[in-house]
């Protein structure tokens, strides 16, 4: 494993981290899209299936209950836990998201490494990861104002597809047989949705002021 | 028929 996977995974922990911060330090969710959340929790549940067939490493079955156990709790958190659903901003949350997960599958079916089960299913979680970030980024444009945690939690999930992509470049380079071109195309997919998000961001840090998103 | 790789990343 390289410093760039590493980072990666580590700063996608963090946004873990920032996110279960807010909604326990805060008993809020506002600012948060459920949709969002329920899409990862699906793309760790497809993804991992493969908890039951291959063993990679300790750290590797480790991370992946971790992710699947958080964001579970973060999706339960959200729709049971009194004070917290009180909070969730329905009205704006109203990305269709059963539309993304209808066309991820589709392009499973026909762009996948191998046609089984888990292949399917492990290119669908893919996809679907990719385009994950979207409720929650109109969720923001929509109310504007992003809280700290909010934004540090986009932030850090940003960063988290920005290292894998430098992972995929060294790997490329010092690894002779490298090519995942699936994961590397909805990799960056993916990154470049964080890239409106990024210039807010930075613009606000430069400046010392709060994240706002334009209208 | 190559056989795809093991999924080795998160």
């Amino acid at each position: 494993m390289n410093i760039f996977r590493f980072a990666g995974d580590m700063t996608h922990l963090i946004s873990i981290l920032v996110l279960l911060l807010k909604i326990y330090a805060t008993k809020s969710c506002s600012g948060i899209s459920l949709k969002t959340q329920e899409l990862y929790a699906l793309v760790f549940l497809t993804r991992y299936l493969d908890l039951f067939t291959d063993f990679i490493s300790v750290y590797n079955t480790v991370m992946k209950l971790v992710f699947i156990a958080s964001s579970l709790a973060i999706v339960w958190c959200m729709r049971m836990h009194r004070a917290v659903r009180r909070t969730y901003d329905k009205e704006l949350d109203t990305f269709r998201h059963y539309f993304l997960i209808a066309a991820c599958f589709l392009l499973s079916l026909i762009l996948n490494e191998k046609f089984t089960f888990q292949e399917i299913f492990w290119a669908f979680s893919i996809y679907l990861e990719a385009v994950a970030i979207l409720p929650q980024l109109v969720l923001l444009q929509r109310s504007g104002n992003v809280d700290n945690l909010t934004g540090q939690y986009v932030f850090f999930l940003g960063a988290y597809r920005a290292f894998y992509i430098l992972n995929w470049i060294y790997r490329y380079i010092t690894e002779p047989h490298f090519s995942r071109w699936i994961a590397c195309v909805s990799g960056i997919v993916q990154t470049a949705l964080y890239a409106d998000f990024f210039y807010y961001y930075f613009i606000s840090w430069k400046n010392n002021a709060k994240l706002q998103l334009p209208a | 028929d190559p056989q795809p790789e093991v999924h080795d990343e998160l």
